[in-house]
């Protein structure tokens, strides 16, 4: 039966194609993932991918991975990249050129902003199917919480709380009105 | 990563060995560097948290088991990308109008509008004896609405695959901080424990939030020092079902505003 099962199985999938993209904001660019519900054989090697292509001053909303580590390589463009770690600190904060590449553990936030026309890059993720949760937009970890959880854990106000929580209409993409300020890392 | 970490001789019962403090509770942290803990790859913690004390949310790099030992109160996870199911919309403006500030929600009906006054995900009643898993990356909240402490155990699997750091507990605040650092790790120079946002740059947060700089840096809670178990000080007035027994509020309301009526 290996003929029918194993040796048949497919193992091959592109990403480059625009036209299967999972997030894509014709003004900002797009994003497809590939696990294992699209790709099986990656369930028995427990890795999965992304591929994502932004344009100039796109911002992909800040996140982190729920259950992976994924290493981000750059296949072309430029972007500003700030990762912070479980301690609240920056542990990176710069600019990410064609051929690198950077490791993002478990947990660790992300925020990546396209400083080039064009910002692509590929992130391998140590999970078959990875997740991730954002700290910004309509399906973010803010959302999800009561205001009364923001007012008391932010002390900020109920009319600020809205704003923090209902402001941002997206989901993964959005503009970002010009790169930050390139500070040191605060280890 | 630890050679022969099961080589067990001798069993002993095991005490908190770290507490961390604060405003309206404490954490207590056992050392899962103790033989027997290593071995079996997990990591131990006991939450106290006092009437009116919130513990904020964090979420971990570890899947956790927990069991209520003692009190009650109530608990929100937010699951990545689930929907906000919790809502709260008893006034309706017939002419439309905002519902949240200079944005548009979903809600909008035939010809009229709802407001909400807030949603968001789940909440759930706990009490003595409930267990709850969580799996790693989840945020999760507790708010303890008793009278008497709310006392929380949990177990997190570090040895499981679904921790891909080391075999350390890490949890990751949302809001609030730990004064004391993570004071379980060896080999790591402490310091402060911050939240998520403290990390980022306040215009980033300000541009991927659309909020003003001001209250990104507030998110920040950099002058905070109330620990990641606070008072909330006044009602803690989240959506939440009625316990079984209880009717709604807005059904007492309701009738206390039209008396009893038969059908």
């Amino acid at each position: 039966g290996l003929e029918e099962t194993i040796c048949s199985a497919r193992s091959t999938d592109n990403l480059d194609d625009p036209s299967r993209a999972d997030v894509y904001k014709p003004q900002l660019g797009y994003i497809s993932t590939l696990n294992s519900y699209d790709l099986p054989i990656l369930r028995f090697i427990r890795l999965s991918a992304l591929r994502g292509s932004i344009r100039q001053n796109a911002m992909v909303l800040p996140q982190w991975n729920a259950n992976a580590n994924a290493i981000l390589y750059v296949t072309d463009g430029e972007a500003q990249i700030q990762i912070v770690n479980d301690n609240g600190n920056r542990v990176f904060d710069g600019q990410v050129t064609q051929g690198q590449l950077i490791a993002i553990p478990q947990g660790f936030s992300v925020v990546k902003r396209a400083t080039s026309n064009r910002f692509q890059w590929v992130e391998f993720k140590t999970n078959a199917n990875a997740q991730i949760n954002t700290l910004a937009g309509r399906t973010s970890v803010l959302r999800g919480l009561p205001l009364e959880v923001i007012t008391n854990g932010f002390q900020i106000s109920p009319k600020e709380a809205r704003r923090v929580k209902f402001n941002t209409l997206e989901t993964t993409l959005t503009h970002s009105s010009g790169p930050a300020s390139y500070e040191r890392p605060r280890v | 990563q630890f050679p022969n970490e099961c080589q067990l001789d001798q069993l002993n019962a095991l005490e908190p060995s770290h507490v961390l403090k604060s405003e309206a509770g404490r954490i207590e942290v056992w050392d899962h560097h103790a033989p027997q803990l290593r071995c079996s790859g997990v990591s131990f913690a006991r939450y106290i948290i006092e009437s009116k004390g919130l513990y904020l949310p964090s979420f971990f790099n570890t899947a956790k088991l927990s069991f209520v030992a003692k009190g009650r109160g109530l608990m929100g996870k937010v699951i990545p990308g689930c929907a906000e199911t919790f809502q709260d919309s008893s006034e309706f403006q017939p002419r439309g109008g905002e519902q949240f500030e200079g944005q548009g929600e979903e809600g909008q009906g035939q010809g009229e509008r709802q407001r909400f006054r807030d949603m968001h995900q789940k909440v759930e009643h706990i009490r003595s004896g409930d267990t709850i898993a969580t799996t790693p990356g989840v945020a999760q909240w507790f708010y303890n609405d008793g009278q008497q402490p709310l006392v929380i155990v949990s177990v997190f699997d570090l040895a499981s695959h679904q921790n891909q750091l080391d075999r350390n507990p890490r949890p990751f605040y949302l809001a609030g901080n730990n004064p004391q650092g993570q004071v379980w790790l060896q080999g790591r120079e402490q310091q402060p424990q911050k939240n998520i946002f403290n990390g980022f740059g306040p215009e980033v947060i300000a541009q991927a939030l659309k909020i003003d700089l001001k209250t990104a840096q507030q998110l920040q809670n950099q002058e905070d020092n109330r620990g990641n178990i606070v008072r909330v000080e006044g009602p803690f007035g989240v959506i939440r079902p009625p316990l079984r027994g209880q009717r709604p509020q807005e059904e007492e309301k309701e009738e206390g505003r039209h008396g009893r009526h038969g059908n």
